[in-house]
């Protein structure tokens, strides 16, 4: 563990915990995804799925955070889709997920470490994760605005990948550790975040709110 | 040594 992957981490973690927080206390979704929601969450069943094949008691950390990205990513999706379901922006999220999960589950069975099915699963969750902030964004551009607290979210999701690179390099340096797949993944998913990073900095740090055409 | 598949990272 190096501080690269920990504040990546605790990035992931903070996203998370802004958007429930967000949904939970203005008790509406509006301005929110819910397939990006959806695809995280599929993102992370599959990628942790040997948590359910053979489940190991809560020895460490990992297993924890695992069961919490899981649980957390299900509970946003079910408050979007039920609980606050009457606040779901339908109409703007409508970027078709379909064209996002079917070409990463094409390319996981084409360009993955090993052919079985765990390692398929991991590579297509990688290859998703990567786009799946695009009805976020296709979201907002549609709108035209994003909430200062949703902003915020995006923020924190977007650095913790940021950082996730810094990790990947250090890991190069100092334990020659390369895991090509998943760096691929995390620039292309890195790259997308960069028109937002530009007017979260120049708008949002300073008090203002971002509204699309820029 | 076979590269362990195990993904060490979240």
């Amino acid at each position: 563990m190096n501080i690269f992957r920990l504040f990546g981490d605790l990035s992931h973690l903070a996203a998370i915990a802004i958007l429930l927080l967000k949904i939970w206390k203005t008790r509406s979704c509006a301005g929110v995804s819910g397939k990006t929601q959806l695809l995280f969450a599929v993102c992370f069943i599959t990628r942790y799925i040997d948590l359910f094949l053979h489940f190991v008691s809560l020895y460490n950390t990992e297993k924890v955070m695992k069961l919490i990205y899981i649980s957390a990513s299900v509970f946003t999706c079910y408050l979007i889709f039920f609980k606050f379901k009457a606040t779901y922006d339908g109409n703007h999220d409508s970027m078709r997920a379909e064209f996002l999960i079917v070409p990463a589950a094409g390319l996981a069975c084409l360009i993955n470490t090993k052919f079985d099915a765990i390692e398929i699963l991991w590579t297509f969750s990688i290859y998703l994760e990567a786009v799946a902030i695009l009805p976020q964004l296709f979201l907002i551009s549609k709108t035209g605005e994003a909430e200062t607290i949703t902003s915020h979210y995006l923020f924190a999701q977007g650095s913790y990948r940021a950082l996730y690179i810094l990790n990947w390099i250090y890991r190069y340096h100092y334990e020659s550790h390369v895991d090509t797949i998943a760096i691929v993944a995390g620039v292309v998913q890195t790259i997308l975040y960069c028109d937002f990073f530009y007017l979260y900095i120049t708008k949002v740090v300073k008090g203002q709110k971002i509204v699309l055409p820029a | 040594s076979q590269k362990s598949a195990e993904h060490d990272e979240l």
